[in-house]
């Protein structure tokens, strides 16, 4: 998974 | 999205606005750990910076902004409006024995060395041990009241609900983050201990009161 878009998680 | 996903979100909700309405509504915030409340700023802070740089969706964002609102408005309930309340004599638990080695972990194990990155593993990090100030403050005076029980019950469901988000997000979608799921893992545990005294104690309607 691209870890640099973000965490989708709160 | 998934139903342990939401439902875990919304226990995370329902827990931080019974925390805020406790102390509003009895105007005070005995018997509350000020410093879990500042850890949980700074876990809600650190975490959150993505909102800055990159777009999930309307829920996302929403969720976020609440979750760092609150916090913030917990803790200058705490250490501002009704300070006078503020248990302080007993919330003597050392965070900089969380904070320095969970900072240093953060740089150690992460998924990226980047600032943004570092960051998020910190929170991840910080907020499985965040509670242990308020855990502290309980086992101090011996006891809870029983709204207080509630917000930690709350609290410790979210971290649960969200383990059996990420099985069911690796069965059905091949997400995994190690450092989520050993977070979670480690928080959820340190929630047993008080799981056992809410439903052997609390559920009957009994104050939570640990023998002397």
């Amino acid at each position: 998974t691209d870890k640099t878009t973000g965490h989708d998680e709160l | 999205m998934n139903i342990f996903r939401l439902a875990g979100d919304l226990s995370h909700l329902a827990a931080i606005i019974i925390l805020l309405l406790k102390i509003w509504k009895t105007r005070s915030c005995a018997g509350i750990s000020g410093k879990s409340q500042i850890l949980f700023a700074l876990v809600f802070t650190t975490r959150y910076l993505d909102l800055l740089t990159s777009f999930i969706s309307l829920y996302n964002t929403f969720m976020k902004v609440v979750y760092i609102g609150c916090a913030y408005a917990t803790v200058y309930l705490i250490y501002m409006k009704f300070k006078a309340t503020y248990d302080g004599n007993h919330d003597t638990f050392r965070v900089e024995f969380l904070v320095v080695p969970v900072g240093g972990l953060a740089f150690l194990v992460n998924h990226d060395f980047s600032p943004l990155e570092i960051l998020w593993t910190f929170s991840i990090y910080l907020e499985s041990v965040a509670i242990l100030p308020q855990l502290f403050l309980i086992s101090k005076t011996g006891e809870a009241e029983t709204i207080t029980t509630h917000y930690l019950f709350c609290l410790g469901v979210y971290r649960a609900l969200y383990l059996f988000n990420w099985i069911w997000r690796f069965y059905f979608e091949g997400f995994f983050d190690m450092i989520a799921i050993v977070a979670g893992v480690v928080q959820t545990i340190l929630y047993c201990d008080f799981f056992y005294l809410y439903v052997t104690k609390v559920l009957k309607g009994k104050k939570l009161s640990l023998p002397a």
